[in-house]
């Protein structure tokens, strides 16, 4: 018998994180607390003066965190920031008259219509340093290989989670909408459940 | 309650997207390792009715490696003076026997060489190897298979020259 070997959260830097103080929704003051889970600060204090070769942290297939270096080659950034493309963002319809747009090529009876992509609001998803979970980051589980992930991104299915270890569940925010009134939820529960599984499916893992 | 459920979260923000699990010993139940379902359970959608297998992720939790390396524990026990020296008696004994036995029955070969003979075998042997198999036609195998004489090829006539 020996003891399960349970390594100590490495720290990355010597400084003590503390509290700092923001101001939000242009009035709001608010303090910030920072906490460092699995090695991973969340809400830190940005820098001062933003760097496109900052490191963010991804996650790998079993949700465990990975810090990523951006570089810069040949004028190009490598391994950059990720971008979210439109999946965090709100569709909406925009009507304008002739009055608001005074087009030249407009009939004054027209009305306009444009579609525009509004932002969401990033006051505290900003402070989480982690990459965000998007449709285009799922995985296929199931026998064939068929079966969509979603909303999850990490873990993927067969990983192997080992005690004293802390893993990132990571999902999809959007998928989970409000069937009547179509908004996006605002709370969450993750759940572990015991699954009974067949002799010929256990997992002789190496021991 | 979900059933088969062993950890639940607190309700947290579906904004943040993200959620750091820690695995706990005891949720194998003295196994080494165990199958479980993740699932996330949207706030609208009670206890009841809520699935955890309609879009959760299967994956396993486990005890984990070993390490077999020499850990801080072992160093702090041969800084005591204690130290488990059994594989060093192992290590030596084995080699010392086998060359003990090598030693012993090169002897032996040696001084009980005289009284060795093999001849009657290796004779036995080579008359096999030196057998003198005879004529074909002698052979009760052979002996009615009629073997035509051979005949001379019909050869072409070289034209005269006029």
């Amino acid at each position: 018998y020996k003891k399960v070997h349970r390594p100590k959260v490495k720290e990355t830097t010597s400084e003590e994180v503390k509290p700092w103080i923001r101001t939000i929704y242009e009035s709001q003051v608010e303090i910030v607390t920072p906490t460092v889970i699995a090695g991973v600060t969340f809400s830190g204090r940005p820098a001062p003066t933003p760097d496109p070769l900052e490191p963010w942290v991804s996650l790998k297939k079993d949700g465990t965190p990975q810090t990523i270096k951006p570089e810069l080659k040949n004028g190009r950034t490598k391994k950059g920031r990720p971008e979210y493309s439109t999946y965090f963002k709100t569709l909406s319809v925009m009507t304008y008259s002739f009055e608001d747009l005074k087009a030249h090529n407009m009939d004054p009876n027209d009305v306009h219509e444009e579609e525009v992509y509004v932002d969401e609001d990033d006051t505290y998803i900003s402070l989480n340093p982690i990459i965000r979970c998007t449709p285009d980051r799922y995985f296929y589980k199931g026998v064939a290989k068929d079966i969509p992930s979603e909303p999850f991104c990490t873990p993927r299915e067969n990983s192997m989670w080992k005690v004293g270890k802390t893993y990132f569940v990571s999902w999809y925010t959007r998928f989970l909408e409000d069937e009547h009134s179509g908004e996006v939820v605002d709370k969450v529960r993750i759940h572990l459940s015991y699954v009974k599984e067949k002799a010929s499916e256990k997992g002789y893992h190496k021991r | 309650d979900i059933p088969a459920t062993f950890f639940s979260s607190e309700w947290v923000k579906n904004a943040d997207g993200i959620y750091p699990i820690e695995i706990d010993e005891d949720w194998l139940q003295g196994q080494y390792e165990r199958r479980v379902v993740v699932s996330v359970q949207p706030f609208n959608v009670p206890d009841d009715e809520f699935n955890p297998l309609l879009n959760g992720v299967l994956l396993y939790i486990m005890m984990g490696s070993k390490v077999g390396k020499t850990t801080k524990e072992e160093w702090a026990l041969i800084d005591a003076g204690i130290s488990d020296e059994k594989w060093y008696y192992v290590a030596i004994t084995i080699p010392t026997i086998v060359v003990v036995v090598v030693v012993f029955l090169y002897f032996f070969l040696h001084v009980n060489g005289r009284y060795r003979d093999f001849s009657d075998v290796t004779k036995a042997t080579l008359g096999k190897k030196h057998r003198v198999l005879g004529k074909i036609s002698d052979m009760k195998r052979f002996k009615k298979m009629k073997n035509h004489k051979y005949d001379e090829l019909p050869s072409f006539k070289k034209p005269s020259k006029q």
